[in-house]
């Protein structure tokens, strides 16, 4: 473990319990696209299927525990609790062209032929991707809650932290995992134009607010 | 270099 990883995690963790607070505070998902939540669930049943098999260490269990609750209550409150404000009009993202052509990808590119490895990779690729469908969810909506742009800052900083933490393991450790990394990579990329925008509005008390 | 396998991380 190393500083980098460790706020990454916790950024990490900070992002999904800001969105659960937000959902449940204003009982409203407005503005946060279920199916970028149904993606990130399918990430974490299938990168932590090993929950009960790999004993790492407490903290690995813990947060990988809380990750997997977190993500299915988001999902319980978007999708039933609060189902009346979910707003199913913007979230029109096809799920399944980023699904299927990562299910395919995780079947010919990995590091290992077994059903826990590919999975896994399944969940790597699927991680960079998932946030497309808020993203173009904000961009469809032109805007974004002010509590939706932190949880966004905060998601994306995590897997920014995890590449400096990449770099940190290679030089200090020998270690590297080049699916990891380049997933982890075009993830990050995919922030980019919402981080400059999160720098520029944001944290001068604007709106999130996309040129029209 | 040890590749991939530890999946230590979350």
């Amino acid at each position: 473990m190393n500083i980098f990883r460790l706020v990454g995690d916790l950024s990490h963790l900070l992002a999904i319990l800001l969105l659960l607070w937000k959902i449940w505070k204003t009982r409203s998902c407005a503005g946060v696209s279920g199916k970028s939540q149904i993606m990130f669930g399918l990430v974490y049943i299938t990168r932590y299927l090993d929950l009960f098999t790999n004993f790492i260490s407490i903290y690995n269990t813990t947060m990988k525990a809380i990750f997997i609750a977190v993500a299915i209550a988001t999902i319980y409150l978007i999708y039933f609790k609060f189902k009346a404000t979910y707003d199913s009009n913007h979230d029109t993202f096809r799920m399944e062209f980023l699904i299927v052509p990562v299910g395919g990808l995780a079947f010919l590119v990995n590091h290992d032929f077994t059903a826990l490895e590919i999975l896994w990779t399944f969940s790597i690729y699927l991680e960079s991707v998932a946030i497309l469908p808020q993203l173009f969810m904000i961009s469809k909506t032109g805007e974004a809650e002010t509590i939706t742009s932190h949880y966004l800052f905060a998601l994306g900083s995590y897997r920014a932290l995890y590449i400096v933490n990449w770099v940190y393991r290679y030089y200090f450790e020998g270690f590297f995992d080049l699916i990891a990394i380049v997933a982890g990579c075009v993830q990050t990329i995919l922030y980019c134009d919402f981080f400059y925008l999160y720098v520029t509005k944001v944290m001068h008390g604007k709106k999130l607010s996309l040129p029209a | 270099l040890q590749k991939g396998a530890t999946k230590d991380e979350l």
